[in-house]
């Protein structure tokens, strides 16, 4: 399953 | 010093119902504005977002900006005990580290109070800007429940490939493969019948459907579900609550192998 980004590829952390 | 009152309590036992088996921890956070929760789940994978507007309240008082951590396991097994036509008031202290639920029977004869412990819980927050979308599907919550549990049963991902011939929900497994095709549909006798495809550009994403099921838990929140789509970004469905707000959940899609 290590096709599967996770959120904070597409989002920055605030 | 925090007082929320909602008159219509089922909404928030169906909130913590939606979003409890996808995430275990959070923090909910009072603010003059309304009660919110942002969230992710243990693998980073997939983000729950709840708003509940101040306005929404029928009493709203927050003295100052809070932040609750809350187990929603916990707090799951606290509004259970809340009948549905109850009315639910979450009160907090300031400094104090536990929340009461307060359950008042529609006719007052039976109020109830739960105070739950709070904990210290590290998220991480993430800053999800306004994005513009290449499709947008409004379809029946119902609908999208169905057509997520079916799949289910046959492949672990669904495509979701939207082009000007409709919405199509596609997968495949050991057994075979499936696809379903969604037109749009606006010629129904209830709105919230129809099927809607707003389109800036084909587009086709591939989910995990253990993840997609979770957020069909939400489906009791809303008749309809809006499932907003772009390469390069996580899919929204988003579950309006009525005259509140919405619970929000963000998946980031598969990348083909």
């Amino acid at each position: 399953a290590n096709n599967q980004p996770k959120l904070s590829a597409f989002f920055t952390l605030k | 010093m925090l007082e929320l009152r909602l008159v219509q309590g089922s909404l928030l036992k169906k909130v913590l119902e939606a979003i409890k088996d996808l995430v275990n921890d959070a923090n909910f956070d009072c603010s003059s504005s309304g009660f919110s929760l942002q969230a992710m789940d243990s693998s980073h994978v997939a983000l729950v977002a709840l708003l509940l507007r101040a306005e929404g309240f029928e009493h709203y008082r927050c003295d100052r900006n809070t932040s609750m951590g809350m187990n929603l396991g916990n707090m799951s097994k606290m509004l259970k005990c809340a009948g549905n036509d109850d009315i639910i008031t979450i009160k907090g202290d300031d400094g104090s580290d536990t929340v009461t639920f307060m359950f008042e029977s529609p006719t007052q004869d039976k109020i109830a109070d739960f105070e739950m412990k709070l904990m210290d819980i590290d998220s991480e927050h993430l800053g999800i800007p306004e994005a513009e979308y290449q499709a947008i599907v409004t379809m029946p919550s119902s609908e999208f429940a169905r057509i997520c549990k079916d799949l289910a049963s046959i492949g672990d991902t669904v495509v979701i490939s939207v082009t000007k011939e409709g919405v199509k929900f596609s997968t495949r497994g050991d057994i075979g493969t499936a696809n379903i095709v969604l037109r749009q549909n606006t010629t129904v006798d209830k709105p919230e019948d129809a099927t809607v495809i707003e389109m800036n550009e084909p587009v086709s994403l591939t989910f995990a459907l253990r993840y997609m099921n979770s957020f069909t838990k939400a489906t009791s929140l809303s008749n309809t579900v809006k499932i907003s789509l772009s390469s390069e970004l996580p899919v929204v469905v988003e579950y309006k609550i009525a005259e509140m707000g919405y619970v929000r959940f963000y998946l980031a899609p598969k990348i083909e192998e």
